[in-house]
């Protein structure tokens, strides 16, 4: 990319590559390149040096203007509940928030309402005795809805900040599963808690490709999505489909997921995303 | 679907009597773009798209076939031969692996995090037991990640397939010490369930070759999920340069992904794909049909 270096149709097949390495997808990526191209066309940008600044301005506006704070309740606690497909990420992410809101100052409790598969109650138990925060467990194959109604019953007794809770796994082609989160998004509530869930985070895995789009619009028609927590993003993955979801279904990103540990987690940050899309 | 793209695509070729140089690029391109949107990774469909190019300008039009029918069938064809692997199912239609006689058979399950390893590893196990009658050992040698080895402990006790457990000793350690207790135990087949890494983490990409070393195991799986996008072309090159696989798992195939991990992973490694994860359970364990994913990969 030579200053001053006029732009040509090579540079713009590059970077439509980019965009598809990175997992935007065909038709996100040919969009995006009609965009550039507009802006070729009325002389916004002329040359080289300016196409890939002007897209990632681009990017970042799209990714934040509708916010990426988390959704809180206005008065009392707040319900945050956790879904996604199997080992997305959702029981380690559970974790980290649980982390993150003790961080400042929000004291939580845990609902394990993956009550299907293998050792997943244990697995969460492991993680709230590290994070020091109390959890609801469930007799093995109960009713997830039922653990989901009693964490919101435990939050409204403790006096505690906010409720997270953990779902199971599953594809969103599964009716019956998807049947079963519904049921579960309605127990969150408790018949008590106005509004609740009030956040309802999808964990997609950054490695995950165009899938991730039907699988963000399925949620969201079984358990109303309204932000995505990207996990594994420090792979070598970019995690492009988020773009998509936030194009076409309108969930933004709340977090992203760095790593194996409870810290390992952020607050989504447009700038440094989208400067690494391109790396 | 693959066919009515290309509906509107052969509409312009029709009245021509050949496929020629310049009535084929778009041809090309709606291939290119229908891989892309399986998932399928750029280089391997720029690598895929060439040498179809190349197979239906060498081609005679057939008599009586649309030409648009019969560029399908070359990318059909050569999506079928690219991801098949003659001799890996017996006539019974096993999966054939690399059973020794002398000592236990010895699999290892590698992948990056959460790609169905543990799951896999139990219906490997259940599996063998059913169609080969072996006699398998489970080895729980994920240390890392809270509950692994609790959660193997489950599926073990669900199939009726011993779990070797040591929370103590390091994953290499537990893997060798395995092989012994195996041995001991009467077990014919030993499958080891490791932990999910990243193929960027240097650490943990030694810890994983220091367990192939002191198991040197007769198979080594690479398992992916079926829903990995673009990316596959990075951990399956990453892992097949590290270790040396001699075949692949694509889980949760049973969701509507195009799957085109598959290719990318055959492609990039060269190594069979031995089995598809098709469901939670530990029934769920399918040999690969390369035709049958040709079909979903093509949309
Ligand atoms: N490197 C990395 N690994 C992660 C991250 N988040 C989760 N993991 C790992 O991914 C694997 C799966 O994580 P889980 O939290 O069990 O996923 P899950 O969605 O709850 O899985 P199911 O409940 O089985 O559907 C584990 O090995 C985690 O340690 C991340 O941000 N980075
Ligand atoms: N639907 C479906 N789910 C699967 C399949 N294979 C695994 N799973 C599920 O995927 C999730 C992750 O599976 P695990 O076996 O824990 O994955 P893993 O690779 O061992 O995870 P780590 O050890 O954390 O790296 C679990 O919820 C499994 O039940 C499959 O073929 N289909
Ligand atoms: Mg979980
Ligand atoms: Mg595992």
């Amino acid at each position: 990319v030579g200053l001053g270096q006029k732009i040509d149709d090579d540079i713009l097949e590059k970077l439509e590559e980019a965009m598809i390495e990175a997992d935007f997808g065909v038709e996100t990526s040919g969009f995006l390149m009609d965009v550039v191209r507009s802006a070729w066309k009325n002389s916004t940008i002329e040359t080289t040096d300016q196409v890939l600044p002007f897209l990632q301005k681009d990017l970042k506006h799209r990714l934040t203007h509708r916010g990426n704070a988390l959704n809180f309740a206005k008065a009392g606690p707040s319900v945050i509940l956790v879904v996604g497909v199997n080992g997305a990420g959702k029981t380690t992410s559970v974790a980290k928030l649980a982390w993150y809101l003790t961080s400042i100052g929000k004291k939580v409790v845990l609902a394990a309402a993956d009550t299907f598969r293998a050792a997943a109650v244990e697995q969460l138990k492991t993680w709230s005795q590290r994070i020091g925060c109390e959890i609801v467990t469930g007799a093995d194959r109960a009713d997830p809805a039922s653990v989901a109604h009693r964490g919101a019953e435990r939050l409204l007794e403790s006096g505690a900040d906010v409720l997270l809770v953990d779902t199971a796994g599953r594809l969103h082609t599964q009716k019956n599963l998807m049947d079963e989160l519904r049921k579960i998004h309605a127990a969150c509530a408790a018949k008590k808690i106005e509004g609740a869930p009030h956040e309802t985070i999808l964990v997609l895995d950054a490695t995950t490709g165009q899938n991730a789009l039907n699988q963000a619009d399925m949620f969201k028609q079984a358990a109303n999505v309204t932000g995505l927590f990207l996990a594994k993003l420090d792979g070598t993955a970019k995690g492009g489909a988020v773009l998509t979801i936030n194009e076409r279904v309108e969930i933004p990103v709340k977090f992203v997921g760095l790593g194996e540990g409870v810290e390992d987690m952020q607050p989504f940050d447009a700038d440094q995303f989208v400067d690494a899309l391109f790396d | 679907a693959i066919s009515s793209r290309f509906t509107d695509v052969w509409r312009k070729i029709s009245g021509n009597a050949t496929i020629s140089e310049d009535n084929i690029k778009d041809a090309v391109r709606a291939i290119r773009t229908a891989l892309l949107e399986a998932d399928v990774s750029l280089a391997v469909v720029k690598n895929f798209t060439e040498r179809v190019r190349e197979k239906a300008l060498g081609e005679d039009v057939l008599k009586g076939v649309r030409p648009g029918e019969q560029f399908i069938k070359i990318v059909h064809d050569e999506l079928v031969n690219l991801m098949a692997e003659a001799d890996t199912l017996d006539d019974q239609g096993r999966a054939r692996l690399k059973f020794r006689g002398d000592r236990p058979t010895v699999i290892m399950m590698a992948g990056l995090q959460g790609s169905g390893k543990t799951t896999t590893s139990g219906k490997l196990a259940l599996y063998l037991k059913k169609k080969w009658k072996k006699n398998p050992l489970l080895v729980a040698a994920d240390l890392q990640r809270p509950a692994a080895v609790d959660q193997l402990e489950v599926v073990g006790k669900g199939i009726g397939v011993p779990v070797f457990a040591d929370r103590k000793s390091t994953p290499p350690e537990v893997c060798f010490r395995a092989l012994e207790a195996a041995r001991k135990g009467g077990h014919d087949v030993v499958i080891l369930d490791t932990a999910g890494r990243l193929h960027v983490d240097e650490d943990l990409m030694k810890e994983v070759q220091e367990i192939a070393r002191r198991t040197q195991p007769d198979e080594i799986f690479f398992v992916c999920d079926g829903m990995t996008g673009q990316d596959a072309v990075k951990s399956a090159k990453a892992f097949d340069e590290k270790l040396p696989l001699t075949g692949a798992i694509l889980t949760k195939l049973d969701g509507d992904s195009r799957g085109g991990a598959v290719m990318t992973v055959r492609a990039i490694t060269g190594k069979p794909i031995r089995f598809v994860g098709i469901s939670e359970k530990m029934d769920g364990l399918e040999v690969f049909h390369a035709d049958r994913v040709a079909g979903r990969i093509l949309g």
